[in-house]
């Protein structure tokens, strides 16, 4: 079936690879119970790298999220 | 820069330290050198000092490991997450791991640039977050090639005064 329209028209590997980063890196944050969807946590995966914040994954999030990195959250969980 | 929640930090003015494994890309003695000089950075900008541990359970413990080691973010071979470590507190509070399988060098050679990535880390064990700044040691992301003059950026040293206050020059 096709990606849903936050895929931004990336390929299913880098959607799921996506969904893997945000789910690992941008936890949802039980005290605000902000949303964690995935267009939620790309915005803040957005906010935090200074990007514009649509909610869609783009190939400069992409190209992000394949380079080498700290374990740790970027955002408090 | 970021702070963890609770702004978690150490209270005590010496924090110990203990190296409990090393990695077979750099003598010991050069993994201990870069250890020291990245706690280095940090204590030259607060009223904190180190003290290294040779046995026993120290405030920060830092090893290498593969895979799954003992917390629950096991490590995931060559790239992608280099090393992790934890806010304050007891037990795995401070640590810091190391992913054995990446290439990790002093800079005399390409790989994963240790002191880079060991400043980084400590500054996690000492309570900072990410830094959305890219000029900041603190950023997520690593970055190739940042060996000679190392240092810290002034959001990094915003951040970690921010939990500890400035070195008094007494």
């Amino acid at each position: 079936s096709p990606l849903p329209r936050e895929a931004g028209g990336m390929s299913e590997p880098q959607w799921r690879q996506a969904q893997d980063y945000l789910r690992r890196f941008y936890p949802s944050n039980s005290e605000t119970r902000e949303a964690d969807s995935f267009e939620a946590r790309l915005k803040r995966m957005q906010t935090f790298f200074r990007l514009p914040v649509t909610g869609v994954l783009t190939p400069r999030l992409v190209e992000i999220m394949q380079k080498p990195r700290c374990g740790v959250p970027d955002v408090a969980d | 820069y970021s702070l963890f929640p609770a702004q978690l930090k150490w209270n005590s003015r010496v924090v110990t330290y203990r190296v409990i494994s090393y990695t077979r890309d750099l003598p010991r003695v050069t993994v201990n050198q870069l250890v020291s000089k990245a706690l280095a950075l940090w204590s030259r900008e607060i009223p904190l000092s180190f003290r290294r541990v040779l046995a026993g359970t120290a405030d920060i413990m830092i090893g290498f490991a593969r895979g799954a080691h003992g917390d629950y973010y096991p490590f995931d071979g060559p790239g992608n997450t280099l090393a992790h470590a934890f806010a304050p507190g007891p037990g795995l509070g401070g640590d810091a791991h190391f992913d054995e399988d990446e290439r990790w060098t002093d800079g005399s050679r390409l790989g994963v640039n240790f002191l880079v990535t060991a400043t980084h880390e400590l500054g996690h064990s000492l309570g900072l977050g990410h830094s959305s700044d890219p000029n900041a040691v603190m950023y997520p992301t690593y970055r190739v090639g940042e060996s000679k003059n190392f240092r810290l950026s002034p959001d990094d040293i915003k951040g970690i005064q921010k939990l500890y206050g400035e070195k008094s020059n007494l």
